[in-house]
């Protein structure tokens, strides 16, 4: 059997709105260590895991591995329809009738919505993510997650084609970071350094470079992966010209959300 | 325009 609680929606509308403009499908594993969900994108361009442990539920109980292909578009839907504060309840029965059950009730006057979802086909998910080595990517780069939400939407405004096929070149040299797009005539730099962090400990933006990189990214991806902000202050991009970058945002103590993305190369 | 690689070759299925 699997039962598990919220008593704030919000964590798992958030989730949904960070994934589902880019994911339609997504793969739910269930088991005892707790949620985890993978999906890739119809042109496996970007892949997301995420993972909220056992103890990121108020109540979690789950006897046996459960693993589910759920649309996420529907999904959305139905929460967009829970208030932050509904109690969320999931369950699964026990004869894995390829339906679950997601319950949201309002704590003030009780009313009860109840969705069954049933389980669909996904892209190719679950896969097995290997930890990448460290030491294989040339530069880490850690900011606020607003900060990089809002970079997105600066360069989307300015890109050539709207959110469409603009490219983002990011590059990290010594103690900066920069983002550069091309418009239609002209050009746009955003450069980040370094902040000290003794004057906004809580939001310091933090690199770490092993040598000088430089890799172009689809913008319209890097500003889909921009929403997992509501999810985390910071985020934490890891970049590599051989490895998939990493946009990383840790939910406190109790999981991640983690976004893959190779970068474009010259033909 | 640089072309877009895919993920497929860094993760196969569980």
């Amino acid at each position: 059997i699997l039962e598990l609680r919220l008593v704030q929606a919000t964590l798992f509308k958030n989730v949904l709105e960070a994934i589902s403009d880019l994911f339609s499908k997504a793969n739910f594993d269930f088991s005892g260590t707790g949620l985890e969900l993978q999906a890739m994108d119809t042109s496996h361009v970007a892949l997301v895991a995420l993972l909220l442990r056992a103890e990121a539920f108020n109540h979690y109980l789950c006897d046996r591995d459960l693993s589910m292909g759920l649309n996420l578009a529907d999904m959305a839907k139905a929460f967009r329809c829970a208030n932050n504060d509904d109690i969320i309840t999931i369950k699964a029965e026990e004869d894995w009738s390829d339906t679950v059950t997601f319950t949201f009730e309002s704590p003030e006057d009780g009313e009860i919505s109840i969705f069954d979802f049933d389980f669909v086909g996904t892209n190719g998910v679950p896969l097995e993510i290997p930890e990448f080595p460290e030491s294989e990517y040339q530069a880490k780069v850690r900011m606020p997650s607003a900060k990089f939400m809002r970079i997105c939407k600066k360069l989307s405004s300015f890109g050539d084609s709207g959110d469409r096929d603009t490219v983002v070149i990011i590059s990290v040299d010594k103690e900066c970071v920069n983002f550069f797009t091309r418009g239609k005539t002209g050009t746009s730099t955003i450069v980040c350094r370094q902040t000290q962090t003794v004057d906004k400990p809580k939001e310091p933006t933090l690199i770490e470079m092993k040598e000088q990189v430089s890799l172009a990214f689809d913008l319209r991806y890097m500003n889909s992966f921009s929403k997992g902000s509501t999810l985390s202050d910071q985020v934490t991009i890891s970049l590599s010209s051989n490895l998939p970058a990493v946009f990383e945002y840790k939910i406190a103590e109790t999981g991640y959300i983690r976004y893959y993305m190779l970068p474009r190369i010259e033909e | 325009k640089p072309k877009q690689q895919v993920l497929s070759r860094f993760f196969s299925p569980k």
